[in-house]
């Protein structure tokens, strides 16, 4: 008997598992396992064979995202935290450059390459997603408050620094407009500062200062003249700021008639404010007296003000 | 028989999903990390 009557080698068949996934007809595959002998039994074992392979091979690929998607948001975590604490550390020079940037980003989109699962990606800066929340950014705020006279309508606070006026706007809760200033060494310098008059009393004007200087104060520095005169608004500090190097100091000189009558007498104002204990106030006196641009500063208005007077 | 057949193939099914799934969180945290990474640069 010729033994090519027995096996038939003219099927072309395929048992590959992987291809009962794709477009062959399962009946002809069923006819070509029928055709070597195999029963249909066998041949759902193969079929479950390759499912479980396939599940087994998708289950290890499944672990293994897992373990770069945990890899990865550890990575994104460690790096987000060092941003945070560098912008804690410091948030000027993170909102100046941060801004610069922003419009070197919208000129050129660069973008970093990364590869993932064995396919090269980029991404665009997202801006929105890296925006720093503003409660973070702490700048120091303090306020003056100033009198003038009556006649004054200017919105003009002597306090030493040069600044640039930038805007003016009316708000709704005070008639009088406010204006805005920047400090003449801006952009460098990111202080600002905001006059308004006070909603209680017209004769008032309130400056908010907005941050701190990053520069000595002016060496030809004004001092306020009879015009306007330094006050202090309640909880918020205020710091007389004669010199840069002098100690931070309250007055308040607007309260009561009687307190600028002890002025005339003594040169050191007594503060009726109960928060500042009196050892306080006589050590902050003591320190400035023996300031000399202090003592010069006093010396330049005092004569100043004779002078005006004359 | 018949029955593990095609629990083998729900259990694929659903392991398959949960691997798109992650491969487009992957993608994402990616991407966020890039940002923050042009952010410093």
């Amino acid at each position: 008997m010729d033994c090519s009557s027995w096996i038939n080698t003219s099927l072309d068949l395929n048992i590959n598992p992987h291809r009962l996934h794709e477009d062959v007809p399962k009946k002809e595959v069923e006819n070509n396992f029928f055709s070597l002998g195999m029963n249909k039994s066998s041949l759902k074992e193969e079929a479950s064979g390759a499912l479980v392979e396939e599940l087994k091979r998708v289950t290890a690929e499944n672990k293994k995202l897992t373990e770069m998607l945990t890899e990865m948001c550890e990575n994104y975590n460690a790096l987000r935290s060092n941003l945070m604490e560098y912008m804690r550390k410091n948030p000027e020079k993170e909102l100046s450059s941060s801004k610069k940037r922003k419009s070197e980003s919208s000129n050129n989109n660069n973008s970093i390459p990364m590869v993932v699962n064995g396919n090269s990606e980029s991404s665009s800066t997202d801006e929105e997603s890296c925006k720093k929340p503003k409660e973070e950014i702490k700048t120091k705020v303090s306020r003056v408050s100033v009198r003038t006279e009556a006649s004054d309508t200017s919105l003009i606070v002597k306090d030493g620094y040069q600044w640039r006026k930038y805007g003016q706007k009316v708000t709704r809760d005070n008639p009088s407009p406010r204006a805005y200033f920047k400090c003449s060494f801006a952009p460098s310098c990111p202080v600002k500062k905001k006059v308004q008059r006070s909603v209680d009393d017209q004769s008032v004007l309130v400056a908010t200062y907005e941050g701190e200087h990053n520069h000595p104060h002016p060496s030809q520095m004004e001092v306020t003249t009879s015009s306007n005169r330094c006050v202090t608004l309640g909880s918020v500090p205020c710091s007389a700021s004669l010199s840069s190097s002098a100690p931070t100091v309250t007055l308040d000189w607007t309260k009561s008639k009687s307190s600028t009558k002890s002025e005339s007498k003594n040169i050191i104002p007594k503060i009726d404010s109960p928060e500042v204990p009196q050892v306080l106030v006589e050590q902050m006196a003591t320190s400035l007296t023996k300031d000399p641009n202090f003592r010069a500063a006093l010396v330049a208005a005092i004569s100043g003000k004779m002078l005006h007077n004359n | 028989e018949e029955e593990s057949t095609s629990d083998l193939e729900e259990e694929l099914k659903r392991v398959t999903a949960e691997n798109k799934k992650l491969s487009e969180m992957l993608s994402v945290v990616c991407e966020n990390y890039n940002t923050l990474r042009n952010h410093l640069m």
